[in-house]
């Protein structure tokens, strides 16, 4: 799976998110990355694109997930984001890239790595696969 | 306030003796989509128009799990996915089941901005592709050698995994090869289970 989110100088979000599924997988199966608001979810607030186990992310509303718990709580994404992953999606099964509309930027994972990089305006790069 | 990009290549149980040629493929994938990103900020492209960007430069490199590269269903074909959506708007496009659009990503977009809909799969999202002139290549185009070898071995093993798995993840096995009509449960030998007491067989 492969994803991107985006928060311009207006604080517009958008996330997009594209993949091959799982190795094996029967035909016809459905992951979570088409399934609005699991591997992928954008609204005022933030942008989020999920990746790992479907199944799990599907059953955590991953991407929604996130964005409920900035509304309802008024937490910050960093901590919306550490509630998710760190609570709410089974240990190993994924992790996710995530802006805010205020210009954060988050990227966390409970998997041993994530392919991942970033930038915010005036920041410098970040790109790792391990923690 | 200032703009912000992040861009993953997917997660899973990725080995700390991956490859140095795996490694170095993937940090540059990464840095050039990162480039890209950044650069069509910088001269002030919408937000929508740069995710899109970033996600066609990803999903047209085979080091990853998308479009070209993507990984192999139980019959050895390319069933992918794609979804986008506008923030402001909460405008949104989804798209599954397409084994010959080039860009997912793209057709998720023409979704999202000329149907009534959200969600377009299999065959009405191959046509929909079609009809809005969208690049379209022989499945034979997104299927490479190494996913070829990785279906292999996890029907060796009969495994269904994330691409980045190096046997280091034991699934429950959707489909039980001696009886169709069975699940057949499989103990998961890394991960300890999340419950003892209830093993998770997934």
């Amino acid at each position: 799976t492969v994803g991107c989110v985006v928060v311009d100088s207006k604080g517009n979000c958008v996330a997009a998110t594209s993949t091959g599924g799982l190795v094996n997988k029967m035909v016809g199966r459905i992951g979570d990355t088409p399934v609005v608001g699991a591997g992928n979810y954008a609204n005022h607030l933030c942008a989020v694109s999920a990746t790992g186990r479907g199944e799990a992310i599907i059953r955590a509303t991953v991407a929604r997930e996130v964005a409920a718990i900035m509304e309802y709580k008024k937490v910050p994404l960093d901590v919306a984001v550490e509630e998710v992953i760190g609570q709410r999606l089974p240990a190993g099964k994924g992790g996710l890239v995530a802006v805010s509309a205020t210009g954060d930027v988050v990227m966390a994972f409970n998997t041993t790595g994530m392919y991942r990089a970033s930038m915010k305006q005036g920041g410098t790069q970040e790109i790792g696969i391990w923690h | 306030m200032g703009w912000g990009i992040a861009l993953h290549g997917g997660a899973g149980d990725i080995s700390k003796d991956l490859p140095r040629a795996r490694k170095e493929a993937v940090e540059a994938c990464l840095a050039q989509c990162l480039r890209l990103g950044v650069s069509a900020l910088e001269s002030s492209h919408a937000a929508l128009d740069v995710a899109e960007l970033v996600v066609k430069e990803l999903e047209a490199n085979p080091v990853f799990n998308a479009g070209r590269g993507s990984v192999l269903t139980t019959d050895g074909t390319v069933e992918m996915e794609a979804c986008i959506m506008d923030g402001p708007t909460m405008n949104c496009g989804a798209v599954s089941g397409l084994s010959t659009v080039v860009h997912p990503i793209s057709l998720a977009r023409l979704v999202m901005e000329r149907t009534p809909h959200i969600y377009l799969a299999f065959e009405g999202a191959e046509a929909f592709a079609r009809q809005q002139g969208l690049e379209t290549k022989e499945p034979s185009y997104f299927i490479t050698k190494e996913n070829q070898e990785r279906l292999a071995r996890a029907q060796e093993k009969s495994l269904v995994q994330l691409d980045h798995t190096v046997y280091s993840t034991t699934i429950i096995v959707a489909h039980n090869q001696d009886n169709p009509g069975q699940k057949k449960n499989v103990k998961q030998d890394i991960l300890p289970p999340t419950d003892p007491q209830k093993p998770e067989f997934e």
